[in-house]
């Protein structure tokens, strides 16, 4: 152990095992997680080459064994709590993605959020079992996060009672969701619905695009991965066009919204239910920014402590970069924001879990709320962030640049938080559009209830500044 | 009817005040804007386009505002003293840090006072002195393992510069002693010259 890491712990003024706990969520999540950890680390299939060594291919190559190996051993040791997959995934990712990532974060939820009984009980214990390994394609070439825009279309034809998908232009192929390319065979894919001649919005329909034994892709699928991207290197993000492709009329979600088999379309009661599953990713990833932040400052602060440079006072020796107030005024506001963000992400957590229960018993009331805060926090937290795992990287001076500190890794496999899932303007113009109705609506007398209440208040406070 | 706040730099409940007063001062101008637009015959989408930087600034505050709020609420659910005192003062710091960066909105707004921006760079250099000897232990108690964390700089020993050597040499271009490149490029470049 380096002493002046030794002298550091020694200082401290408190129980950092205390603390360990209060991120964590209790002793006991602590413990199950460090139990998690032991099982991950100490289990010889996981041993892997240094990714920084592997070219991209031999990188995926790695990954989907390392994913394939995962998905046995959550079945070996029996865990099925979410968040316990999430815990055992994450020490097996390291400050990396998985190659079939977005089958558990975003295919998975996405069937149990909007499947109705009949294809929870089709779909979800071929998704389960791994026979179908899913993604969710939304995002077009031209198009992003205005989903409005999407031009990929689905259009019921009741003589075969099918659906048709077609990407009617080039800028309408599916570009970029995770796993797409080679590693899925179904894909959750966002298309404008049509029936009856008339279009009523976008839909999720699940699309098989591989055979399910040989692997090739299915008529009319034409499919494959995108090159090579900032980081994401264990990821093959995909292209998809789809040239009239025919899936069954049950192939759509229709938890909510329905087409029946003459065509009549039974709308959703909410029409944002169908970009949940973005409002759940959103409400991760205020987590995910306030992990990223955490690693970074405990390697650039670690570092600072061990690196000794130049001198503070003439003729003493070297100091700890710790030491100096610019050091200090770098890494001491961002440690404080990553504890910021730990809080703001436990409560994004509880609050997302508290509305989904409510959702699913009809009530759909702080739906919008619930929307505005995870589209503003998300940007707000990711675009923090992005540069202040930056800010750690130049504070650690020539060895930040290493591969070997990963923070280069965290940084590139971070950045694109700020474009997927809705990019970061685009996602405050949405809380935006939430907070200037609310504060119409206060102006107008009514009264506001949630995190948006002090609206009303306004006009009644009046800071006063304090002498100094 | 009006109920004045005054800011006092070292309660959090008085900073969340402020950064509250912030975000509301910003959706209102943001509000105010759209409707100027309007009222120079800008239709709608125009005008909101027209005031998409107000906007932004002012989902920006808003995130800011609730930030603040969660750090602070939170605090009043820590009971252990030491933790509470020291998650304080970084939470102290995160507020007061925010408002320099942001220093324009407090003072535009009449917030802040120029004088009172200044006390509270001060103050964050003091809370930066305070913070210095928990510093280890913060970072410690986010528990990340080193094989999760996977860095050399941030290993837990603090060893960095033997594991760092050690990580140089297991590079590819190591593999041989001289690269296979000298001879299919340099050494036939040598003859040509």
């Amino acid at each position: 152990m380096n002493p002046d890491i030794i002298k550091e712990r020694q200082n401290a003024t408190f129980d950092v095992e205390k603390l360990t706990y209060i991120l964590d969520g209790g002793l006991e999540k602590t413990k199950r997680r460090r139990e998690i950890e032991s099982m991950v680390f100490s289990d010889p299939d996981f041993k892997e080459e240094d990714p920084n060594f592997l070219s991209r291919s031999e990188r995926y190559d790695q990954a989907v064994r390392k994913s394939a190996q995962m998905i046995l051993k959550l079945r070996e040791y029996g865990i099925a709590d979410p968040e316990e997959i999430y815990c055992y995934k994450t020490m097996v990712n390291g400050n990396h993605h998985e190659a079939m990532g977005l089958h558990f974060v975003m295919f998975l939820p996405t069937l149990y959020s909007q499947c109705d009984p009949q294809q929870s009980k089709k779909w979800l214990p071929l998704a389960e079992s791994f026979q179908i390994i899913g993604t969710y394609a939304q995002t077009e070439m031209g198009h992003g996060t205005h989903l409005r825009g999407l031009e990929t279309t689905a259009t019921y034809d009741p003589a075969t009672q099918e659906f048709v998908l077609n990407s009617p232009t080039i800028s309408s192929i599916k570009w970029w969701p995770g796993g797409l390319g080679k590693t899925s065979n179904h894909a959750i894919v966002l298309a404008q619905l049509y029936t009856q001649g008339n279009c009523h919005g976008l839909h999720a329909f699940i699309v098989p695009i591989r055979d399910m034994n040989t692997h090739v892709p299915l008529p009319g699928i034409v499919v494959g991965d995108i090159g090579p991207k900032f980081g994401f290197n264990e990821v093959d993000n995909g292209f998809l066009k789809l040239e009239n492709v025919r899936i069954p009329r049950e192939n759509m979600l229709m938890k909510y919204a329905k087409v029946e088999p003459d065509g009549t379309y039974v709308k959703p009661p909410s029409a944002k239910l169908t970009y949940g599953t973005m409002v759940f990713i959103r409400s991760l990833i205020v987590g995910e920014s306030a992990r990223a932040l955490s690693k970074s400052c405990t390697i650039a602060i670690r570092y600072s402590s061990v690196r000794h440079q130049s001198e503070i006072r003439p003729g003493s020796p070297e100091p700890q970069i710790l030491d100096y107030q610019t050091q200090q005024y770098k890494l001491f506001p961002l440690l404080a924001t990553a504890y910021a963000f730990s809080f703001v992400g436990q409560y994004m957590k509880e609050t997302y879990h508290r509305i989904s229960g409510d959702i699913n018993d009809g009530d759909f009331s702080e739906l919008p709320e619930l929307h505005a805060l995870s589209a503003g926090l998300k940007a707000f937290t990711t675009w923090t962030t992005n540069s202040g795992i930056e800010v750690c990287r130049m504070s650690c001076g020539g060895h930040g640049y290493s591969r070997s500190s990963a923070l280069p890794d965290i940084y590139v496999e971070f950045t694109p938080t700020c474009t997927y899932e809705g990019e970061n303007t685009v996602m405050m113009l949405q809380t935006a559009r939430y907070l200037v109705k609310s504060y119409r609506q206060a102006k107008a007398g009514q009264q506001l209830s949630g995190i948006v209440s002090y609206l009303n208040e306004a006009k009644q406070h009046r800071v006063q500044p304090q002498p100094v | 009817a009006a109920r004045p706040t005054v800011v006092d730099i070292n309660d959090l409940a008085s900073l969340v005040e402020v950064y509250k007063q912030r975000a509301a001062i910003l959706v209102e101008l943001a509000a105010k804007s759209i409707q100027q637009e309007m009222q120079n015959r800008k239709s709608q989408e125009d005008a909101w386009n027209n005031s998409a930087i107000d906007l932004v600034r002012a989902s920006d505050a808003h995130c800011h505002y609730v930030v603040v709020k969660l750090f602070t609420d939170k605090l009043g659910e820590i009971g252990d003293i030491a933790i509470h005192s020291v998650l304080s003062t970084l939470a102290l710091l995160y507020a007061l840090h925010g408002i320099t960066t942001n220093s324009g909105d407090f003072l535009q707004a009449g917030l802040l006072n120029v004088p009172q921006v200044h006390q509270v760079s001060a103050r964050i250099k003091e809370l930066l002195s305070q913070l210095r000897p928990n510093a280890v232990a913060l970072v410690d108690a986010f528990d990340h393992h080193d094989k999760k964390l996977n860095s050399v700089l941030g290993r837990y020993d603090g060893n960095v510069y033997e594991h760092m050597f050690e990580w140089a040499r297991r590079s590819p271009l190591n593999a041989t002693e001289v690269h296979e490149s000298f001879h299919k490029y340099l050494k036939p470049l040598r003859s040509k010259l």
